[in-house]
């Protein structure tokens, strides 16, 4: 399955419809109730397999919750103005906008030019399958390649039995990536069982627990040690091993699922395994990439031809001047333009300006990594964000240096997997605020790794 | 008079942009697709659609980009989301 990287911040959603198929193009008996109806029970394949309510608004309800709450239905035709026309019958059927702020967050519009049916033949469409995958859309899913999914993009015809559909496996693990579990069904009271049916007490639900996320891409993003992070087009690039993640710069993750480096960044090596450290030069917006004692230069996502060089380059040597093996972090500052490279506890400023050829480190440098006070000295990564701060990230931490500011002695650390890569919340020992003191008084140790 | 129908594989190229699986032509630009880009395009629609792989316009591949579907792009990149907005605010 895949996820669009947007989902609702609750689980109580709303619905309305704010038009009906239109009648001389659609099968005689297709009323509104039972429209109505067709889609209260296409939101229900959602909501039986996570905790998600639909509360179907009426017209009172509409003033209070805005103009028709969370997701509004609607058959439309042709240009509708939302940049997704519809195309006559056949071609395109529906589509739903994911879960968001956005005042089209969540509507979901058929096209009115199809036949729409219920359980009808191949010569109309089916209104239940198109809008469970629809909703799948508003709730937040992308289209899956997965056979059997209902989110494939294609349409799949009518199913037997919409009061006993059940959503398959790929689907429902999707939901449940961005809900949850559902944890119960409701109790079914046998029919005819006495005049006044006596609800009984039902105990008290168990306090709710995470979702359990044993997939590998989880754990990758949600445990940090990110080989290399960078500010790339105002946006936030995570590359570790040989994947990449991407937070936009509304601050949401193109994907939960991460990208392979290889697909995006054309002209590295196949194998490639560990990028080193990225920057973007603010001058002229190439793209610089560090791999071992080699460097390649990008323009967009190409690399440029006659890449990779060597690192040699660029001039770096050590204090006692030794060789420089590799580039650890890499970095623009905001508040003076000027490009930093990081390696084993040293690190070298540099004025690009313009020119490419012949760079050479400022004069006194390298300098020790120590003198930017109350962060990791051999941090993953940095990069210039928010009001010109340098952000030093290092295994699962941030470090924020405000403004220009080279000395602030206490510097709290954040959670990357909270803050930046949308993973859940778990308290975490840090160097400066132990969660767990010892219980029996004795004195322990955090190191920067844990 | 009506403007030509255009070709088959012109329309093929439309569908894989319009479904996310080559960028967008930009007008402001004289971008052309390379074949190499054609290609892998075309192979990656066949495998999301559970075709084989062959990374040509063939029969099975041009039914399935006629069969009635979901506007939704295949594949979601951040330059649709933008453009989205971008089409909302003219």
């Amino acid at each position: 399955y895949a996820l669009s990287g947007l989902r609702w911040d609750r689980t109580d959603l709303t619905w309305s419809v704010h038009s009906y198929p239109n009648p001389s193009r659609s099968t005689s008996v297709f009323q509104p109730d039972m429209v109505k109806g067709i889609l209260t029970q296409a939101f229900k394949a959602w909501s039986d397999v996570a905790p998600l309510s639909f509360r179907q608004l009426s017209g009172n309800d509409r003033e209070d919750m805005g103009p028709g709450g969370d997701i509004r239905v609607s058959f439309t035709r042709s240009l509708h103005d939302d940049g997704y026309p519809f195309d006559g019958r056949g071609g395109t059927l529906a589509h739903a906008f994911f879960p968001g702020r956005d005042d089209v967050a969540g509507d979901t519009h058929f096209d009115d030019d199809e036949y729409w049916s219920y359980g009808g033949d191949s010569s109309s469409t089916d209104l239940f399958t198109v809008a469970v995958h629809e909703f799948g859309h508003a709730l937040g899913l992308s289209h899956s390649s997965s056979d059997p999914s209902i989110m494939r993009p294609y349409y799949q015809g009518a199913v037997k039995d919409i009061s006993s559909y059940n959503l398959p496996l790929d689907d429902r693990m999707a939901i449940q990536e961005l809900y949850g579990r559902k944890e119960s069904k409701p109790t079914v009271h046998p029919r005819g069982s006495g005049s006044t049916p006596s609800h009984p007490r039902l105990p008290s639900p168990p306090p709710p627990r995470p979702t359990k996320h044993s997939d590998r891409s989880f754990q990758n993003r949600c445990e940090g040690g990110f080989d290399a992070v960078a500010n790339i087009r105002g946006e936030v690039f995570f590359f570790k091993g040989p994947h990449f993640w991407r937070m936009q710069r509304t601050g949401n993750l193109v994907s939960l699922n991460p990208a392979l480096i290889r697909n995006f960044w054309m002209g590295l090596p196949p194998e490639t395994n560990k990028i080193d450290a990225v920057y973007e030069r603010k001058s002229d917006g190439i793209i610089i990439f560090f791999i071992g004692a080699q460097y390649w230069v990008f323009k967009d996502n190409v690399a440029r031809p006659g890449y990779p060089r060597p690192l040699a380059e660029w001039g770096m040597s050590t204090k006692d001047g030794g060789k420089v093996e590799r580039v650890e972090a890499a970095f623009v500052w905001a508040h003076n333009g000027k490009t930093y490279l990081f390696s084993m506890g040293e690190f070298w400023k540099f004025d690009e300006g313009r020119k490419e050829e012949g760079r050479k480190p400022e004069g006194g440098y390298p300098k020790d990594a120590a003198l930017w006070r109350g962060v990791p000295t051999d941090p993953d990564d940095i990069i210039s964000w928010g009001e010109g701060d340098a952000y030093f990230f290092k295994d699962n931490l941030y470090w924020v240096m405000q403004r220009g500011g080279l000395d602030q002695d206490n510097v709290t650390p954040k959670s990357i997997a909270v803050d930046w890569l949308r993973c859940p919340h778990v308290p975490t020992p840090t160097p400066h605020l132990p969660a767990n003191p010892h219980p029996r008084g004795k004195d322990c140790s955090c190191d920067l790794s844990r | 008079s009506p403007a030509p129908m255009p070709d088959q594989y012109a329309r093929g190229l439309d569908w894989l942009s319009r479904y996310g699986y080559l960028p967008p032509p930009d007008p402001r630009t004289s971008k052309l697709q390379t074949k190499d880009g054609v290609e892998r395009a075309i192979r990656e629609m066949q495998r999301f659609g559970g075709l084989e792989e062959t990374g040509r316009l063939d029969k099975d591949t041009l039914n399935l980009m006629q069969t009635p579907r979901c506007s939704l792009p295949d594949i979601v990149g951040s330059e649709d989301m933008l453009k989205r907005k971008r089409r909302r605010k003219r």
